[in-house]
């Protein structure tokens, strides 16, 4: 594996986008997943849609009958990416753009520009983790988000953080040396693409410390999900 | 001073320093109205106003907090600092899992990712 490695650098990373005041974040995060894997899969960076999923998404976990996928009251990853492989696959942002509101399905099949071939939980494990990242591209992941409403740069590495996750992201690439000033020392670090818009945090991305050493990592290793594409050309 | 959109870059970081809560009340006003000019904040009337500043007093104690136990990053004011913790989560997060489904989920599901060699 390579030290440093940033899917930005390689393509595979669209726009930050804003999901508003709506809790959408596992969409933004699943569409993340399929637009670096369609670009691997195809070339192309087709910027997809979340209000797709928001609308027409109401897919629920296997196990937890409970855990339903509901627009802007929330979703999970993995259920979104059961009902990319159900429905055929997402239409892109421009012809179905995003509101910030729960709104009626109005999902055209012969719009479809990125479909899913197969999705994967990765184990809780920092090389696992980074592996799948390199191979497949960036990857769906839950995070406990109690430190990023403060959040405006640098690595963060706090001393205490629950393993409570509610928050969905991307994880696009790591680095392996952050500069930690109070701890006198580089750290290694995961990026993170957040969706609250280029005005938050670091251009709109977030720097949590890894390493199989680091404890309070605010849960980032432990919902990961991978997601590969396959290629869709209009007729 | 400047105000900006949504989209620009902001050229002032508003950070917490290490001062007391006297200090910090102080300031707060200050804060606020800058925060308020930034990010293009407008409440329905004074009550509104200053329950918000409120608010936004709270969030800056806990910026601190934060950069107490989160020394390698910067924390501070962001658009988010004139909403309750409360008000942040119902609005802003959407994860809806339990951790102990995802792990029953990777413990035997189809869906578990080979594991891929990492060396070399």
């Amino acid at each position: 594996l390579p030290d440093d490695f940033d899917w930005r650098d390689h393509g595979a990373v669209g726009p930050v986008k804003n999901q508003g005041s709506c809790g959408s974040c596992w969409s933004f995060s699943a569409s993340g997943a399929l637009e670096g894997a369609n670009y691997l899969a195809t070339g192309k960076m087709d910027v997809l849609s979340e209000q797709q999923m928001v609308d027409c998404d109401h897919e629920c976990d296997s196990s937890e009958p409970d855990s339903c996928d509901a627009g802007c009251n929330g979703g999970l990853m993995t259920n979104a990416f059961s009902y990319l492989l159900k429905s055929g696959g997402l239409e892109s942002e421009k012809d179905y753009p995003y509101t910030g509101r729960d709104g009626a399905c109005k999902f055209d099949k012969s719009k479809i520009v990125a479909s899913v071939q197969n999705f994967s939980v990765v184990s809780v494990d920092e090389d696992q983790i980074a592996a799948n990242l390199v191979k497949h591209g960036p990857l769906a992941i839950g995070i406990n988000a109690a430190y990023m409403q403060t959040y405006i740069g640098g690595v963060s590495c706090p001393y205490i953080c629950g393993r409570h996750l509610d928050h969905g992201v991307l994880l696009v690439g790591y680095g392996a040396s952050g500069f930690a000033p109070i701890r006198l020392k580089d750290k290694a670090y995961w990026i993170i693409k957040n969706s609250w818009g280029e005005n938050w945090g670091e251009h709109g991305y977030y720097k949590i410390c890894r390493g199989s050493n680091v404890r309070n990592k605010c849960g980032v290793d432990s919902m990961v999900s991978t997601v590969t594409a396959i290629h869709t050309s209009k007729e | 001073a400047a105000s900006v959109s949504d989209e620009e870059e902001p050229l002032i970081r508003q950070v917490v320093g290490g001062g007391d809560d006297n200090e910090l009340e102080l300031n707060a006003e200050h804060h606020f109205a800058s925060f308020v000019q930034r990010f293009g904040k407008s409440y329905r009337d004074a009550d509104e106003h200053a329950y918000r500043l409120s608010v936004f007093k709270a969030n800056l104690r806990r910026a601190r907090r934060h950069q107490l136990l989160d020394p390698s990053a910067e924390h501070g004011v962001t658009k988010f600092s004139d909403l309750t913790p409360a008000e942040f989560r119902r609005t802003y997060l959407g994860l809806r899992t339990s951790r102990r489904a995802f792990l029953r989920e990777l413990g035997g599901s189809a869906h578990e990712a080979p594991v891929l060699p990492t060396d070399g």
